[in-house]
């Protein structure tokens, strides 16, 4: 599904940031 | 009757083996483990190990966590979802994990 694929990404993109 | 009985001795290996003492910081929010509460890495572990492709649900994870309320366990999901640990599929009530170590 679309949305899930979106939600990981956000995901994913927000522990980058915290990794930062 | 004899006085046969040993005085009582204290098995030293149980108190000194400090394994099941851990249990006790579970209450507390305050024990962090690389920045996150006993009970958010509680919930983290489930999520991580959850083999169903759509994620783990919050029911599951109470059920799993009879010793977290169910807010407690909501609070540590919601936290895990903003610090991008894990993500919400198919609706707000199913998570997965980001990490895939």
């Amino acid at each position: 599904q679309e949305r899930i694929r979106k939600n990981k990404e956000a995901a994913l993109q927000r522990l980058a940031e915290r990794n930062v | 009757r004899k006085s046969h009985m040993p005085a009582y001795r204290v098995p030293q290996s149980f108190s000194s083996a400090g394994t099941v003492d851990m249990e006790g910081y579970g209450g507390g929010s305050s024990l962090a483990v690389n920045g996150l509460t006993a009970h958010q890495s509680q919930v983290l572990n489930l999520i991580k190990n959850c083999p169903v492709p759509e994620g783990m649900s919050l029911q599951e994870l109470k059920l799993q966590l009879q010793n977290m309320s169910m807010s407690t366990i909501k609070q540590a999901v919601e936290f895990l979802s903003s610090e991008g640990h894990i993500y919400s599929t198919v609706d707000d009530d199913h998570y997965k994990s980001t990490d895939t170590e």
